[in-house]
């Protein structure tokens, strides 16, 4: 994985080989551990990072969970290498793997990735039909069990932020909350989103602050702060319905209901000059900034056990 | 696969409450097939959608006619993704092995 190009997009098979060869090349820090199958019928693979012990506690983060977000799956293979790298050499890092396990979905919606690779670069919902609609596809960010129909969403199967028919019909996110619900010790969650330079916290489909908002709002100052400390690059923070608008069936607003209180989304870059469309050469810098805020929460959740 | 000749991104930003609501009601319409790549949030927040060809010059007449300015983001999306097309294409060659 030294000679791996993180500068660069890369297929499906190409990020599959990735994290078999980071475990191979680990084998006492990182294991893979396959949550669930797609509805293609693609492995749901999560990378663990432990240093031993059982059921720890852990921190979740995700990428991918919108296909077509691509700088977020390539955040993720850089950030999966960081940690291997850092571990051992930084005493941050060390610590929490010391004592906390990091779970890692690099592409937390495989179909949906090859389906933008191979067919539909805008492609950004689950690809399982819809029937009684030639539309396909559920947005998979709104198909938590948090606010699910209530407004904040779409009932209508060809909208980009289709619901689903229920909560968690889509396998992507019953994986995920299966895995979840049964580790009983997951203490942060991140999901990561691009674009437009935010990190936003519980709740988007009520305006009610949540039990936690003061220190999840200061925490998100410190991990923005940190982020624009290696090359000014400028987010705003809050709860989600205050700073983009309501949305129901979110998968942080789930998480933080299933206990979880450091649960972040993050959207990653940029403002305005290329959406969905980051160009490669700004993988890496996008990657090491977010990696400075991962960093300030998953600290943060080491220090403050609960 | 599925190819966006023709295809634009618009940067909108509402100016006011009425502009807001106007484009909040757009969002809604699947018919004009716009893809709304940053939702529409509050006034002076920008709001960008991709809109397909055949529809482009409708959504630019329906703004103008509300007093709604915008300006392209990307002007040609296809021309983007092609270029991004040729830099995946030209390091998968460069990762097989020579002769």
């Amino acid at each position: 994985t030294d000679s791996f190009n993180y500068s660069r997009y890369h297929k499906l098979s190409e990020i599959y080989s990735f994290q078999d060869m980071l475990v191979a090349e680990n084998p006492n820090l990182v294991s893979k551990i396959v949550i669930g199958q797609s509805y293609e019928a693609r492995p749901l693979s999560v990378l663990k990072f432990s240093t031993g012990g059982t059921n720890r506690r852990a921190i979740w983060i995700d990428t991918g969970i919108h296909a077509r977000e691509w700088i977020t799956q390539a955040s993720g293979i850089w950030f999966a290498k960081k940690i291997v790298k850092d571990y051992g050499s930084d005493p941050a890092l060390t610590d929490i793997l010391n004592n906390m396990d990091i779970f890692l979905e690099t592409v937390t919606n495989p179909d949906g990735y090859d389906y933008t690779q191979n067919s539909n670069r805008m492609w950004r919902k689950t690809r399982k039909p819809n029937p009684g609609s030639s539309c396909v596809g559920v947005d998979p960010n709104r198909n938590w069990d948090s606010g699910f129909g209530e407004p904040g969403a779409s009932s209508n199967p060809c909208s980009e932020t289709y619901r689903g028919p229920s909560a968690h019909s889509e396998s992507e996110v019953k994986a995920i909350v299966d895995f979840v619900v049964a580790h009983k010790n997951i203490k942060a969650f991140v999901t990561i989103h691009s674009y437009s330079q935010m990190l936003l916290y519980p709740f988007g489909y009520t305006s009610a602050p949540s039990k936690d908002e003061a220190e999840l709002h200061s925490l998100a100052q410190k991990a923005i702060t940190d982020l624009a400390s290696l090359y000014g690059t400028r987010y705003t923070y809050g709860s989600i319905i205050d700073t983009i608008y309501q949305a129901s069936g979110n998968t942080v607003d789930w998480t933080y209901e299933q206990g979880i209180k450091y649960s972040y989304t993050f959207e990653l870059r940029d403002t305005g000059f290329h959406g969905f469309l980051l160009p490669a050469k700004q993988i890496v810098p996008t990657a090491e900034e977010t990696w400075l805020a991962l960093m300030a929460i998953m600290s943060h959740t080491f220090k403050n056990p609960y | 696969k599925e190819l966006f000749k023709g295809h634009q991104v618009l940067q909108i930003i509402p100016k006011n409450d009425a502009q807001l609501a106007f484009l909040k009601d757009l969002e809604d319409v699947l018919e004009f097939e716009l893809d709304f790549w940053k939702g529409v949030t509050a006034v002076s927040c920008p709001v960008h959608v991709r809109a397909p060809f055949q529809f482009l010059q409708l959504l630019k007449r329906i703004l103008k006619r509300k007093d709604i300015s915008y300006v392209p983001m990307i002007d040609d999306l296809q021309a983007v993704l092609d270029e991004e097309q040729k830099e995946i294409e030209l390091f998968a060659r460069s990762l097989k092995p020579k002769n």
